[in-house]
């Protein structure tokens, strides 16, 4: 089935991303 | 029919600097490993237990793949890494995968893209904002986020501005002056903070290079909130 990014994107998916932010305002 | 290539739907991906994890669909399991390759696990059976019947493992540049059918293609109980290689792996090269595997590595490719876009590469502090420039590139999104609270957000396809009020508007194109000169004087801003990242990245690509051994300046902190 075709890839939906949508598909991939859950809480885990962007708690990844968060703690790849620098801090000082996320 | 006129040969296809794989080149002709997607580039070969690029995992470098990405940082491991395991995400999981409703029929594969995709990883990036902290060796910076790309893990694609192909899944059947129940939800109760799930195996993994293929597994294509791509190289950190996505030259290599190698491809297997764990316990000859009986599966292999899904855990929380990718099945070991067995003694006979197949393993194909960007140019020569065959077309029956190109959709699963469009599909990693499109995850690492994903990801890419979301991953800082340089993240510069302003009078203004924190400005990160992510490593998807090339053209690579960025996003500002002013301290009063506005945020932009820049890809090769839009800019979008959320006001510390909250409204937001959506610039396309070539058209980049906002409905205000308030807003435009952030989209200015922000103009300036993404081209300056650009100019550093380049500073430090060069410097980067000259060191034989493969260490990466990247991701890079410049500056710190006033």
């Amino acid at each position: 089935d075709e890839f939906d990014a949508e598909a991939f994107r859950d809480d885990r998916l962007e708690a990844y991303f968060k703690q790849l932010v620098p801090p000082g305002m996320q | 029919n006129q040969m296809r290539t794989l080149q002709e739907l997607v580039s070969p991906l690029r995992a470098h600097r990405l940082k491991a994890i395991r995400q999981k669909t409703k029929n594969a399991v995709v990883s990036i490993l902290d060796s910076e390759e790309v893990c694609m696990e192909l899944l059947k059976g129940s939800s109760v237990q799930e195996h993994v019947k293929e597994v294509l493992r791509i190289s950190s540049d996505g030259s290599t793949i190698h491809i297997y059918h764990p316990n000859e293609g009986r599966g292999f109980p899904l855990e929380d890494r990718p099945p070991p290689p067995p003694e006979d792996v197949f393993v194909y090269s960007f140019d020569n995968l065959p077309e029956k595997y190109w959709k699963k590595y469009q599909y990693a490719s499109k995850f690492v893209h994903l990801v890419r876009s979301k991953t800082p590469k340089i993240t510069l502090y302003t009078k203004y904002a924190k400005c990160m420039l992510m490593e998807n590139s090339p053209q690579a999104d960025v996003e500002v986020c002013f301290y009063d609270g506005a945020k932009i957000n820049k890809t090769s396809e839009f800019l979008r501005i959320i006001e510390k009020s909250g409204k937001s508007h959506t610039l396309k194109g070539a058209k980049m002056n906002g409905p205000s000169e308030v807003v435009n004087s952030y989209v200015e801003h922000a103009h300036e903070a993404h081209q300056t990242c650009l100019d550093l990245e380049s500073i430090i690509a060069v410097q980067e290079e000259r060191k034989e051994k493969r260490v990466s300046f990247f991701p890079i902190i410049i500056g710190r909130r006033p």
